[in-house]
């Protein structure tokens, strides 16, 4: 049996916020550690993982692994309608109805709905995903995922984002990370500085450089992973030239949300 | 141009 529940429906409305726009299904896996997720994008360009630890959880019961295809865009609606301090409760048993039961209860007045949804299935994931050493990456760059989502923002009004493959390029030096695009009739460098402790800013961009990188990545996939600012006030980019890059939001000590794309070559 | 490479693939060939 499963039986999870969240006083607040904040968190995961909060993750369908961030993959189900690139991401239609994934594969829930729950086991006694917590939730794991995992999805890619049609063209399998894209993997996302998320992991939320029980602990995330108020209630988290959990006694045999269970692993389901959920459709995120059913899902997305179910929980557009659901207010933030809705009660959730995600129960599934193993009577091989091959559905789970999620329930929102309003606190105010009682309200409860309930949606049930069939498992579909989910297009290769789980994948197996090494973690990889940090020095595999050439660079990685710390900075707060609502700066990142704004540069996103930019890039992709001035690139022709109509077209497919509009390309951002990464570089990073020691002092700083440019993000680099060519629009129609022009080209856009966007220049973020390493801020130095003696700024104290509230959030900081911190450059771990072992050497210098430039990178290609398709902005309409890190356009959408900067939709991980729903989870996390902070972004770290970990950049090398023959590993997928990986976009990670840290969601606060009980996870993290990894979105996984390779750097495009030279045909 | 440059082309984009399958991470599905990747990952399966570690």
């Amino acid at each position: 049996i499963l039986e999870l529940r969240l006083v607040q429906a904040t968190l995961f409305k909060n993750v369908l916020e961030a993959i189900s726009d690139l991401f239609s299904k994934a594969n829930f896996d729950f086991s006694g550690t917590g939730l794991e997720l995992q999805a890619m994008d049609t063209s399998h360009v894209a993997l996302v993982a998320l992991l939320l630890r029980a602990e995330a959880f108020n209630h988290y019961l959990c006694d045999r692994d269970l692993s389901m295809g959920l459709n995120l865009a059913d899902m997305a609606k179910a929980f557009r309608c659901a207010n933030n301090d809705d009660i959730i409760t995600i129960k599934a048993e193993e009577d091989w109805s091959d559905t789970v039961t999620f329930t929102f209860e309003s606190p105010e007045d009682g309200e409860i709905s309930i949606f049930d949804f069939d498992f579909v299935g989910t297009n290769g994931v789980p994948l197996e995903i090494p973690e990889f050493p940090e020095s595999e990456y050439q660079a990685k760059v710390r900075m707060p995922s609502a700066k990142f989502m704004r540069i996103c923002k930019k890039l992709s009004s001035f690139g022709d984002s109509g077209d497919r493959d509009t390309v951002v390029i990464i570089s990073v030096d020691k002092e700083c990370v440019n993000f680099f695009t060519r629009g129609k009739t022009g080209t856009s460098t966007i220049v973020c500085r390493q801020t130095q402790t003696v700024d104290k800013p509230k959030e900081p961009t911190l450059i771990e450089m072992k050497e210098q990188v430039s990178l290609a990545f398709d902005l309409r996939y890190m356009n959408s992973f900067s939709k991980g600012s729903t989870l996390s006030d902070q972004v770290t980019i970990s950049l090398s030239s023959n590993l997928p890059a990986v976009f990670e939001y840290k969601i606060a000590e009980t996870g993290y949300i990894r979105y996984y794309m390779l750097p495009r070559i030279e045909e | 141009g440059t082309k984009q490479g399958n991470i599905m693939s990747f990952f399966k060939k570690m």
